[in-house]
């Protein structure tokens, strides 16, 4: 028996609409630490992984390790047939062919069950070593989503350099070209305004716009969002969820042909 | 002109 609750379905939500441009389908990988997603996206350019904590549930009982193939698409349709303030909880019996999604009113009122089908995937599991990565910034998500917007409009891909001094973002294109530059905030009262930078080396990294676009997506769950980037390695872009856990996004950089 | 690269040129599958 696989069961999950959430008191509200908002976090959920979120998780879906910040995965749903980029995967397909998914392996949700259940145990009793938790739930459990890496999934790369069909070009292999760009990697999903997602970690939501047992201990960060109202209620988790996972009475055997279970991999649930679940459609994304479909999965983000029921989940926009909650309410944010609804109660979800996800249930399964061992060895499933159904995922059930139970929506439940604030007042208790109104209860909901989706039956979603799973799907019988491979698993393929990317081993990601443990990186000490060269530049590590936090910096608003908000901030983050609208550079990326704003920069989209110039080319296809963005150049991201990180120095002590700052980080600076560029895209060039055959109308022009722009460049935004954020400095290391000095002392910001508010934490969650902050651009933090820790750097061991000086990085310049090109990554393509469409997906960093899809990243940001996920700026709903966070109002920070942390970059991690040594050169010619994938850029890892991470949100908090919460007290339950994170999402990373890894995403394979543009290198000189 | 810069290449998109894939995670497999990185990550090994495991």
């Amino acid at each position: 028996m696989f069961e999950a609750r959430l008191a509200q379905s908002a976090i959920l939500k979120k998780v879906l609409e910040a995965v749903k441009d980029l995967l397909t389908e998914a392996t949700f990988e259940c145990s009793d630490s938790g739930i459990q997603v890496q999934a790369m996206d069909n070009a292999h350019v760009s990697l999903v992984s997602l970690n939501l904590r047992s201990d960060g549930f109202d209620k988790y009982r996972c009475d055997r390790n279970l991999s649930m193939g679940m459609n994304i698409g479909t999965m983000t349709k029921i989940l926009r047939c909650a309410s944010s303030e609804d109660t979800v909880t996800l249930r399964a019996v061992d060895s499933p062919d159904n995922i059930i999604f139970i929506f439940e009113s604030q007042n208790k009122e109104k209860l909901a069950e989706y039956e979603m089908k799973l799907i019988n995937m491979d698993l393929e599991h990317l081993g990601i070593p443990e990186t000490m990565y060269s530049c590590v910034v936090k910096m608003p998500s908000q901030e983050f989503a609208r550079i990326c917007r704003d920069l989209s409009q110039f080319g296809e891909a963005i150049t991201i350099a990180c120095s002590k001094e700052g980080i600076k973002f560029s895209a060039a294109g055959d109308y022009g070209n722009a460049n935004v530059k954020l400095a290391q905030t000095a002392d910001s009262d508010k934490e969650e305004e902050a651009v933090l930078i820790d750097m061991q080396e000086p990085v310049k990294l090109t990554f393509a716009c469409r997906y960093l676009n899809s990243f940001v997506k996920a700026t709903p769950l966070c109002a920070q969002v942390k970059l991690s980037m040594s050169s010619d390695v994938p850029l890892v872009c991470e949100y908090q969820i919460g007290e339950i856990g994170h999402i990373r996004y890894y995403l394979a950089p543009k290198i000189d042909d | 002109k810069k290449k998109q690269t894939t995670l497999t040129n990185f990550f090994k599958k495991s």
